[in-house]
């Protein structure tokens, strides 16, 4: 995935059966913001691989105060290409499903 | 160490932690 500056990870392991995860965003590099958080902590949250698109989490943190809301593309791709690899793993482990 | 939560309007919960320092990049 590109690097966005914009770091997300899994926060719990994925037992690829819940359509429900934990996921753990954090600034890498703020440099490649156009306008940098005031915070620099770990944002934990909870998407929903069916029901939700990345853009609307990313929409969500903007209008909680995370991120400028210039930025809000930048980090829906980050969640986006994170949610695309989840989905791709699913995939492989278990074909048919996800 | 200190966690913040914020509730979003539509019902989201976002906990905030500090990122470990071995975490962050090189900059």
């Amino acid at each position: 995935a590109e690097d966005t500056g914009v770091r997300v990870e899994l926060a719990e392991e994925d037992n690829g059966r819940k359509s429900s995860i934990a996921l753990r965003l954090w600034v890498e590099d703020a440099k490649k913001l156009k306008v940098k958080p005031k915070d620099n902590g770990a944002i934990e949250f909870t998407f929903d691989l069916e029901k939700e698109t990345p853009e609307d989490v990313a929409q969500e943190m903007v209008e909680s105060g995370f991120f400028h809301e210039n930025d809000v593309k930048i980090v829906g791709k980050s969640i986006r290409d994170r949610v695309a690899l989840i989905q791709w793993r699913r995939e492989r482990i278990c074909p048919g499903h996800g | 160490i200190a966690v913040t939560q914020v509730v979003h309007s539509a019902g989201r919960r976002f906990i905030v932690s500090p990122v470990p320092e071995s975490r962050l990049k090189d900059q």
